[in-house]
């Protein structure tokens, strides 16, 4: 059975059967699109094109959610106003030879929606860098070590943050490239941050202290799968 | 000389009930869904001569017509999936990603000789 069963998961796309340690819970999202699929719309049956994702509108036969294997940074003391720094990482070397990236998403997850800002005129301020290569890491600023990729403020920070990461994706392909990203979430300097140092640091990190995880959903498609299907003769 | 011998309706060519079951295969452990699907397979006679309903080809028709002359010499034309559906599997891959595969032909909907 060995042998039948390795070349019937090689035809499927596995190089070998999985065994989960620590599963991750099913993302939404992925029960959401697997349930649609599998009741086909009474308006269209058999009209479903499996080989484009129509919830984010892009060419796609496989969609995978992949848990972040990074570690968290702390740099600051209690003192600094930087609430969160962390190194995110994706194995997106699973991706087989001949799939094209379409799609890959960042999704930050926190435990709850905050609706207060930090304080007075205060801002939350997300960044996020490139890992450094090991060669620059020794550097003594983290300025000098790290390229900025986006930076984004909130008064208030929801429950999921959304950032498109399709092109990083595609560098990532590139092992050598694959570094992963480093997180920081901090309050703004400016008016009133001394005021701000003067209450313990959870005060002015709350929302921001409630950071779950993150992940990265990627979209990618095998051309070579989604050939059309014999026509009735 | 030729002969002509009925064949029962139910053996013609046709698609037959599989149900394939991923736990009766040790898979349900890393699948999480479906828990299995009806994948059907084709069975059955393409006899001479051959019905539309048989869904057949010019080359299966004089196929039949050959077996019919000389059945020792030349078999039956074949019954296979004419007509197939894709299914999606949700499953964890060998890093604990959570993964949407959508998969080709997995459903035989329709046999033909």
């Amino acid at each position: 059975l060995s042998t039948r069963e390795s070349l019937l998961l090689k035809s499927l796309g596995l190089s070998a059967k999985p065994s989960p340690r620590s599963p991750a819970p099913v993302p939404s999202v992925l029960w959401r699109i697997f349930q649609k699929r599998e009741i086909p719309s009474p308006w269209s049956p058999g009209q479903e094109d499996a080989c484009r994702v129509e919830e984010f509108n892009v060419p796609g036969n496989i969609v995978r959610v992949f848990s972040d294997q990074g570690h968290f940074l702390h740099s600051g003391g209690p003192r600094t106003l930087l609430c969160l720094e962390k190194h995110l990482y994706f194995t997106l070397s699973v991706l087989e030879d001949g799939e094209q990236l379409t799609m890959a998403q960042l999704q930050l997850q926190f435990g709850h929606n905050s609706y207060r800002a930090p304080g007075p005129g205060q801002v939350f301020e997300l960044r996020l860098y490139r890992a450094p290569p090991p060669s620059l890491r020794e550097l003594p600023s983290p300025a000098a070590r790290r390229r900025l990729l986006l930076a984004q403020s909130f008064a208030q920070l929801h429950k999921l943050l959304l950032f498109n990461l399709t092109q990083v994706g595609r560098d990532w392909r590139t092992p050598s490239r694959n570094l992963g990203l480093v997180l920081e979430i901090s309050v703004s300097s400016g008016t009133g941050s001394s005021a701000l140092l003067g209450r313990p640091p959870g005060n002015f990190c709350a929302g921001a202290d409630s950071f779950l995880d993150a992940s990265l959903l990627v979209v990618s498609l095998q051309p070579g799968q989604c050939k059309a299907s014999r026509k009735k003769r | 000389s030729s002969y002509y011998a009925p064949v029962m309706p139910s053996s013609l060519c046709k698609p037959r009930r599989l149900y394939i079951s991923f736990s009766d295969v040790g898979w349900e452990n890393w699948i999480i869904a479906p828990q299995g699907y009806m994948a059907n397979y084709c069975l059955g006679e393409c006899p001479f001569p051959l019905t539309t309903e048989l869904n057949s080809t010019n080359h299966a028709i004089l196929q039949t017509m050959v077996h019919s002359l000389d059945p020792e010499g030349t078999p039956q034309p074949c019954c296979v999936p004419v007509r197939l559906s894709p299914i999606s599997v949700l499953f964890y891959d060998n890093h604990d990603n959570v993964v949407l595969r959508h998969y080709e032909d997995m459903v035989v909907d329709e046999c033909g000789c």
